[in-house]
């Protein structure tokens, strides 16, 4: 119960955009002007406004991270491969509570924005189509905040990512957060969602595709173009 | 990988803010 409390609290503490307000604006989603606008800016600019807005999510699930009960008590080393590896995950499960199932619109810099928005990324296109699929697939489970947070929290702490130092201590934390997980859906009588939610596989391929894209537009750029793009993205992911 | 890792290593390091 306790942990449960604290996972609940951590992720409300740190949630960067509020449930009732993303459901308030669903509807608001971006002009054809506006789109046309984000659509005539080079690939560089979109791709660096787009690392923008994936690292202050980021910066959000680190401070998540640090309230979790145990976490903090990991070694130094396992607390940044787990973030390395999860965080951009963590994010794309967020993801589903900013995204409008109904016109497939997601919450983009203050309004809802469609695929067609971000164009000019250009090959990462198909990166788009793809997080589109996944948040529409998390968004027909209808999870309810604290599933999200367990969620989260779970993507998180897992035992099998390479490079661990003490994985039994992780492994352990997972155990635990796993079993209030448990208990919420047993309360709340949603046991079911554990067969329905994606395959771990799945968040970790489109994780894979965001690098290979990255990689993809650094061969094409000369090095310089990585400088404007915020120093944690460039750490985490280039 | 603290080294490789600095940013993420002072937000970690960092209070909770």
């Amino acid at each position: 119960e306790q942990l449960t409390q604290n996972v609940l609290k951590s992720y409300h503490e740190t949630c960067q955009l509020r449930a009732e307000d993303l459901q308030r604006r669903r509807w608001d989603t971006f002009s054809r002007e506006e789109i046309c606008a984000y659509q005539k800016k080079s690939m560089e600019e979109m791709w660096q406004r787009c690392a923008g807005r994936i690292t202050e999510a980021i910066q959000h699930v680190v401070e998540f991270a640090k309230r979790l009960h145990g976490f903090m008590e990991l070694c130094q080393n396992d607390q940044i491969v787990l973030l390395k590896a999860g965080a951009m995950e963590v994010v794309l499960v967020h993801m589903c509570r900013a995204f409008n199932a109904d016109n497939r619109t997601v919450f983009f810099e203050g309004k809802y924005a469609s695929a067609e928005l971000f164009r000019s990324l250009g090959r990462a296109e198909d990166l788009i189509g793809s997080i589109f699929d996944f948040a529409q697939s998390l968004c027909a489970l209808q999870c309810s905040e604290p599933e999200v947070a367990f969620l989260s929290a779970l993507v998180l702490v897992n035992a099998s990512r390479p490079w661990l130092q003490e994985p039994v201590k992780v492994s352990r934390l997972r155990r635990r957060l796993e079993l209030g997980f448990q208990l919420l859906l047993r309360r709340t009588r949603r046991e079911g969602l554990l067969d329905r939610l994606p395959p771990q596989g799945r968040l970790r391929a489109l994780c894979s595709q965001h690098v290979e894209q990255l990689q993809a537009l650094r061969r094409r750029h000369p090095p310089a173009l990585l400088d404007a793009f915020p120093p944690l993205y460039r750490e985490l992911f280039a | 990988l603290q080294e490789k890792h600095r940013i993420l290593h002072k937000l970690l390091q960092n209070g909770n803010s």
